[in-house]
């Protein structure tokens, strides 16, 4: 079972929307995938018709579990979705008090990943979307990923966000045994403004090797296919931003060999 | 003195962007603003050319001094910009730390409001930039403002979100006197798609009242503005995004009087 994490610290750069489109071209293959949302607002469960404010069996129930002692279970915090291939561990609103409630207490970096272990027989590939904000969440999901997708929107405050996301990454890295794994991929990109083929360009100077060397392009679809409740793949297998992401699968799958 | 706030817990919806281009057409008819960074991540302060990880004096000096018993100040945390009126309150890399230590103590909400007092007569408008999520940094924000500005981007994962920032506002506003004034601002609209315009059609009729009647259309201009680091009222005063932006200033002043 292979876990990624889909992190920024930067809002709208596209980690939902990232999430939820190679979670469904793994899932129109056949695998078995689990995506986990650990945003308090809660798009990914929103796009999957769950609603955070009144989910049985989330997120926070693992916590809850954790801060009562009691046994790690993923029974009933799993949830269906219409979309091939692909089950839900949803998040929900209250999510949002974790960081004042249990922070100083010892193991809470590591909730996520001790559940997720109980899932290796069930699901080939893991996806955990993260909020836009550092905090126990995000760091729980750098402590359960075996590798992290980093979205940069390609524009200059993004990139100056980037600066910043990869020292936290370096931050959290020096208290697991081996450094974190990650990509970082160009999303909403608009090659019509020079602002963004400028924003590109950097990119590849500054952070050659450690970028995935494609682009996903803005596509007005993926607007279409969140109204919907449907991932993009499953609606127009053929636009040009599914393509993009089909490409960057096989990335992944060539550096990490997740297939 | 007037203190907007601007605020939405889903990510990339312009609250950066509508900050500082509000408080540029401000600073350009000659009036003095603030523009305040609460996001820990710190676009508001990299716009500005301030660098959040080593900024000497910030949002986050305020709480120290408060946690220390210290006398309220202004001193030394007021930044200078290149951009004509305008005066930033940085934000720095460790307000991140915030939710943990600080929410047991008393009287943290109000760290803002007390501090901004002393500004009175420096400034006649105040901008708050808040992060994308819900927490001691927000609260500030809510608690300190006159009114509250919420950009929404119109697309459906943006709708849902605006549904629960609503609600936290409610529950926000239960501790204040009066419930606080907002407007709904729709922000990176794109009327060639469908999804753009049915979402904008259930914004005006869910949302009437409490929703400006115009919209903030995709203007790419922004983008070169914000790698250039001047608000675009500077650089294309009669850009799309800018005459918008022009035409929401005019409702706020009819609402809320502020000029
Ligand atoms: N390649 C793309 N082309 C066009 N629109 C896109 C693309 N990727 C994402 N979007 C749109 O941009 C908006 C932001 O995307 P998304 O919600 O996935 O970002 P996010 O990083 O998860 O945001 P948050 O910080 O709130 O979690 C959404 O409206 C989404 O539909
Ligand atoms: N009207 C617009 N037209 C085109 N691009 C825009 C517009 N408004 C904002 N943008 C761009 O969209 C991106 C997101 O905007 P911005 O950073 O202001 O959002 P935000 O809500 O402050 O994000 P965060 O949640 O990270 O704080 C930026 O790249 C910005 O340049
Ligand atoms: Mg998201
Ligand atoms: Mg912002």
């Amino acid at each position: 079972m292979h876990i990624w994490a889909v992190a920024n610290q930067k809002g709208g750069v596209g980690k939902t929307t990232t999430t939820v489109t190679l979670a469904s071209l793994l899932g129109l293959q056949g695998e078995s995938v689990l995506v986990v949302d650990l945003d308090p607002h809660g798009s990914l469960s929103s796009y999957f018709g769950c609603v955070p404010e009144d989910v049985e069996g989330s997120v926070y129930t693992l916590f809850q579990h954790r801060v009562a002692g009691k046994e790690r279970s993923l029974t009933n915090v799993i949830h269906p979705t219409k979309a091939k291939g692909i089950s839900l561990l949803p998040a929900s609103t209250a999510l949002v008090t974790l960081d004042r409630q249990l922070s100083e207490q010892e193991g809470m970096g590591l909730v996520l990943r001790r559940a997720l272990e109980l899932g290796q027989k069930q699901f080939q590939h893991v996806f955990v979307d993260c909020p836009p904000v550092f905090g126990i969440l995000m760091l729980n999901a750098l402590a359960a990923c075996s590798s992290l997708i980093i979205p940069v929107q390609t524009e200059y405050l993004a990139l100056k966000g980037l600066e910043r996301m990869l020292r936290t990454l370096e931050m959290v890295g020096r208290s697991r045994q081996a450094p974190l794994e990650h990509i970082i991929v160009p999303t909403l990109h608009d090659r019509r403004t020079r602002a963004g083929c400028e924003s590109l360009e950097i990119l590849r100077q500054q952070y050659a090797g450690r970028l995935w060397n494609g682009v996903i392009p803005i596509d007005t679809k993926f607007r279409d296919a969140s109204q919907a409740g449907r991932p993009l793949p499953e609606m127009t297998p053929n636009s040009r931003g599914v393509l993009a992401y089909r490409a960057l699968l096989e990335e992944l799958s060539r550096r990490y060999g997740c297939n």
